[in-house]
């Protein structure tokens, strides 16, 4: 079919980027996240297989968390302002993260709260 | 499947551009990596 | 300049309708595989930067998870 591998790209996929078993290394795999707020948002459009345990290495959104409280180098393509929202608020934690004692950041919040508004 | 290996591909094909261009070597790994990002998108 | 074929991309698209019969026209079709050629050389970009700050001439899955949430978000 025109969509699919013609056989000598098959060829080459095949050789250069497909991971086999000799290459000791494992599939990547992005994880399936589930929002605790929102409903099952990525409803799966075909039935993934599960990769059997341990044939999968899930990449991770997480691991490098404290990298992530600055704009990292871009391309071609900027940061969004959604992705400085999120950079600001790994700073933020980031912050916070190493204080000691109580948080300014409630400090600074402090005069703005009005009890009458929170009931 | 194919799909994916169609997918798989052309990134693999986009990575040795940016290879040449970097002069960098990417890991089989992180290929199908960017491969497996794409097609979740 | 290598990139994804339309009919690839089309297929891509069509698993994610539901309806069987909708069709993606020949300018949608080529303005995804635009999208995604961008997408693809942004992320490979981005890691082999990240590989060159930490003196790496070798990008390997490391690298791009490093620079996956902030790609993730700009997209």
């Amino acid at each position: 079919e025109s969509w699919s591998l013609s056989p000598e790209e098959f060829e080459i996929w095949d050789r250069l980027y497909r991971i086999k078993e000799s290459d000791g290394i494992k599939e990547p795999v992005l994880p399936r996240v589930q929002f605790e707020t929102l409903e099952k948002l990525e409803e799966t459009p075909f039935p993934l297989q599960k990769p059997e345990e341990g044939a999968a290495r899930e990449l991770s959104l997480s691991e490098w968390s404290v990298w992530q409280n600055q704009p990292l180098p871009t391309s071609l393509v900027d940061h969004s302002d959604r992705c400085h929202l999120f950079i600001g608020a790994m700073e933020m934690m980031e912050l916070m993260r190493h204080q000691q004692g109580d948080c300014s950041y409630e400090q600074e919040l402090q005069p703005h709260l009005r009890m009458e508004d929170v009931n | 499947q194919r799909l994916k290996a169609a997918v798989h591909y052309t990134v693999g094909c986009l990575c040795q551009e940016v290879e040449e261009d970097k002069d960098v070597q990417f890991s089989k790994q992180s290929i199908a990596a960017i491969s497996e990002i794409t097609f979740r998108q | 300049a290598g990139g994804f074929r339309k009919d690839t991309v089309d297929r891509l698209l069509r698993l994610h309708f539901r309806d069987g019969r909708t069709r993606v026209s020949a300018d949608a079709q080529l303005l995804m595989a635009e999208l995604l050629k961008v997408f693809v050389r942004e992320a490979a970009a981005r890691a082999a930067r990240q590989a060159q700050a930490e003196d790496l001439n070798k990008v390997d899955i490391e690298q791009l998870e490093k620079v996956l949430p902030q790609l993730l978000l700009d997209f």
